[in-house]
């Protein structure tokens, strides 16, 4: 039996709008100590990696690992119908074709109730290796989401390029080109918000181009974490990571494009 | 001119 519950459901909905539109279906992997899931886009340009530890969840309960295959549309379909401030309970026998999921107003006066059938997915997973990456960049989410979507008007591809005092994002289309600069806020500044800062610990200056159009859709995520972290290496994937207070994180890879 | 590659250079699949 696998049981959980969430006080935030909106959080699990804000979740799944940041998977689907990558991937369609994929496996939740569910054990002991959370739930798991992965997914590569269909040209296995971009991989989305979620990691949920039970110390998030209000009630966690996994008896045994089950594996909940699950498309993303249309249990997006089923979450939509949950109320914004809902709790969320999961549920799922051990050999069950459906999982469930309970809608539960604040008070108590509106529960509902959905069985989604599940899927047998045979996927790849893949095993991403544990790097040093030369390059670490906490920004804003709203600021990363802002200038890919800005980019993405002019061109493409963009080129990100990190120095020990900025990172620069370069763009060049038939228009024209352009590039917007983040300073690394200063140490000593002790007034304001964390997370409005933008820090960068450096190894070794890095320069790569990736795929507007996936950077995009990574942004999807934005309404789960006020800050991103960007890790960047020398011909390696990049990895764009929210994470989410005591729950865990959503993690997207994406590999670069190279010069020819 | 920028080639888009895959993870598939990068991880390995399991």
């Amino acid at each position: 039996m696998f049981e959980c519950a969430l006080i935030q459901g909106e959080l699990f909905r804000k979740l799944i709008a940041s998977v689907q539109d990558l991937v369609q279906d994929g496996n939740f992997m569910c054990d002991a100590n959370g739930i798991s899931l992965q997914g590569m886009d269909s040209s296995h340009v971009a991989l989305v990696a979620l990691a949920l530890k039970k110390e998030g969840f209000v009630e966690y309960r996994c008896d045994r690992d089950v594996t909940l295959g699950i498309n993303f549309a249309n249990l997006a379909k089923m979450l939509k119908c949950m109320g914004a401030k809902d709790r969320l309970s999961i549920r799922a026998q051990d050999e069950g074709d459906s999982a469930s999921f309970v809608f539960e107003s604040e008070d108590s006066s509106r529960v509902s109730n959905f069985e989604l059938k599940l899927m047998q997915i045979d996927q790849e997973q893949l095993g991403v290796p544990e790097t040093q990456y030369k390059a670490v960049i906490r920004m804003p989410s709203s600021e990363f989401q802002r200038i890919c979507k800005d980019l993405s008007a002019i061109g493409d591809t963009v080129s990100i390029s990190v120095t020990k005092e900025a990172v620069k994002f370069s763009v060049g289309g038939d228009i024209g080109s352009g590039d917007m600069s983040l300073r690394q806020s200063e140490s000593g500044d002790v007034d304001g918000d964390d997370s409005e800062k933008v820090m960068i610990e450096l190894e070794e200056p890095v320069q790569q181009n990736f795929a507007l159009r996936y950077l995009n859709n990574f942004t999807k995520a934005t309404a789960l974490s006020k800050t991103v972290t960007l890790s960047l290496g020398t011909d390696m994937p990049l990895v764009t990571e929210y994470k989410m207070d005591n729950l865990g994180s959503i993690r997207y890879y994406l590999a670069p494009k190279i010069d020819e | 001119p920028c080639a888009q590659v895959t993870l598939t250079n990068y991880f390995v699949v399991t």
